[in-house]
């Protein structure tokens, strides 16, 4: 159990790096135990370098920073342990347009091993969807689903 | 193993059953605020077997159950299937499609099902365990809380790692 | 101090139902205190029933719907008593587009009283304001600003 | 009373001075994430008497100066001014235009002017009260805060209209 930990942790850390340079455009990420010595019940801390920023705790970090670098740790688990399926329910609502885009393709490029459900309002996600729902109550307090492509919803966003 | 289709019938703000297929790559949900994409989310933890009401955003289990409208009256009972292709045998159980059921009643009795055959909740639990999926671990991000790795304490953090191990 | 607070408190009760009823295209709201006897050191209980559904508790409502109520008693508020100024940073994140531009329309009714400062990335938002600031940083790490207007901002961000 | 403007130097990611002229109507501030937006929102929220760092999403009171980049060295001080019409005389003194002013040092020391005129913070915070803009009620809502009037328990959510009453 120990060694499996450890092992595992040391691979999701590198891959945090990488991921994290690949959102961010560059810069460097780490995580570390807080107790390297009592694996099992030891913390987690986060350090992070944005590019060409000098080293930040995760507090001074801005609010679409801090959403892009829980992103980079969740598609670092993923990477090191793929999960058969995802439900993302809008975690990219703080990101800028750009990020959202490179979001969006990290997205497409897990798709190959996870399957993934996202709910959300950003155009640069929806663009990334094989299969799109919309759904709508068009009776007052009732859900009900309707499939849709990419132009539909230009046209649903403005209709409701 | 991938996720086929979900059936809700009664559950939140489903009142007529309802049935999502999904592609085995992205599927996206779109739609206006309070629409009910987040209860599609939540009948999905529901059904893999979420006991705690407060992560569904309720006070108790049964309110979960169609509340009513202005228009209709509340339903008895809320219902979930969620149907898995199990091809790869991941989910323990020898059986290329999965059918997972829960029910729930006013009375507040529950009802589990696999592939129609009557089971426990923990019967459901443990067709989830070891397969990468877990509703506390990050395969299921609820709105709102991606934020929480960042902002718990570095003894809290400790669990998503867990899982992935 | 106690009479004035309770009719300044009435006031934005009734307030609140109204603008209520126009963010969520109907529906009523209210503001109720818990302890009416003890009106200097009572809490303060909001209900609200959006269009056609049921009478709702604010843990039910979606993200987006809470977001809005919290808007509508922003507006309520000021409403009853105009402040010289607001400075707002992102408070429409969880709206969907049609929801951002009824917020952007009471902005505009509002900006006749009071000046507003908003950092947002909705263009509904972007479209009400009357001056449009770019903030980058071309050299890493550095603010600079520049003045825009909104076709800049489509090219901005696919520039970034 | 309405802003005119406000000057920013050495104030978090601004290295360089730089002046920004508000409208009377709205004025939005646009921009890619992390680049600066939230910065002005605090350094407005600093200049008008702040006295939380943690409010400033800092750990001490100096974390507000210009920390440094990989190419530039950290800067000493952090200055903010705030120019504010006041030809309603809504603030209590009689000057048409009042510039307040905040200073910060590396060794913690702090200077307060208000039209070049050296004062203390407690006049800082006498020059806003009464004038319905403070910091702590409706008048700055920082980001994220958004959901706090919702989340808070009934007691806690008295502060934001006893501001307004
Ligand atoms: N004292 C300081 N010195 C230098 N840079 C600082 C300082 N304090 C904060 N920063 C930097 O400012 C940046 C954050 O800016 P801010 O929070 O204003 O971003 P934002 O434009 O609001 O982004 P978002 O759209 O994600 O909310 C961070 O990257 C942070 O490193
Ligand atoms: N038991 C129930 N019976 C009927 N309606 C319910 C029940 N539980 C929740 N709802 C309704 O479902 C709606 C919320 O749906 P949901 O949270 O899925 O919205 P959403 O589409 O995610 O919106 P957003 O974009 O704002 O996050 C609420 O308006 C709520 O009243
Ligand atoms: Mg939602
Ligand atoms: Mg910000």
């Amino acid at each position: 159990m120990k060694e499996r930990f450890v092992e595992k942790f040391r691979i999701i850390n590198e891959n945090f790096n990488q991921v994290f340079a690949e959102l961010f455009g560059g810069g460097r990420a780490s995580l570390a135990l807080t107790e390297p010595d009592d694996v099992l019940t030891s913390g987690v801390t986060i350090e992070v370098q944005p590019p060409g920023k000098a080293l930040k705790s995760l507090l001074q970090l801005s609010g679409g920073e801090q959403a892009l670098v829980s992103i980079a740790i969740l598609f670092a688990i993923l990477k090191a342990c793929p999960s058969p399926f995802c439900i993302l329910d809008e975690i990219e609502a703080a990101l800028d347009d750009l990020n959202t885009y490179r979001f969006a393709d990290y997205l497409k490029k897990f798709a190959k091993d996870s399957q993934f459900v996202v709910v959300t309002h950003r155009r640069g996600t929806m663009e990334a969807a094989n299969i799109l729902y919309g759904v709508t109550m068009q009776e007052q307090g009732v859900t009900s689903l309707l499939s849709l492509n990419i132009d539909d919803v230009e046209r649903e966003a403005m209709l409701a | 193993m991938y996720l086929k289709s979900l059936e809700i019938q009664g559950f939140k703000s489903f009142a007529e059953k309802t049935n999502i297929e999904f592609g085995k790559g992205i599927t996206a949900v779109v739609g206006p605020n309070g629409s009910g994409k987040s209860n599609i989310a939540d009948a999905i933890r529901w059904v893999m077997g979420e006991q705690s009401a407060k992560s569904l955003r309720g006070g108790n289990m049964q309110d979960v159950i169609f509340s009513g409208t202005q228009k209709r009256k509340p339903l008895g009972f809320a219902e979930v299937t969620l149907y898995i292709d199990n091809s790869d045998k991941k989910l323990g159980i020898d059986y290329d499609e999965v059918a997972v059921t829960r029910r729930v009643f006013r009375s507040g009795e529950s009802e589990y099902f696999i592939n129609k055959s009557a089971c426990r909740l923990k019967d459901i639990h443990e067709l989830f365990m070891d397969t990468g999926v877990g509703r506390d671990g990050y395969s299921i991000i609820g709105q709102g809380r991606i934020d929480e790795i960042i902002n718990s304490k570095p003894e809290d953090r400790r669990q998503i790692f867990e899982e992935a191990a």
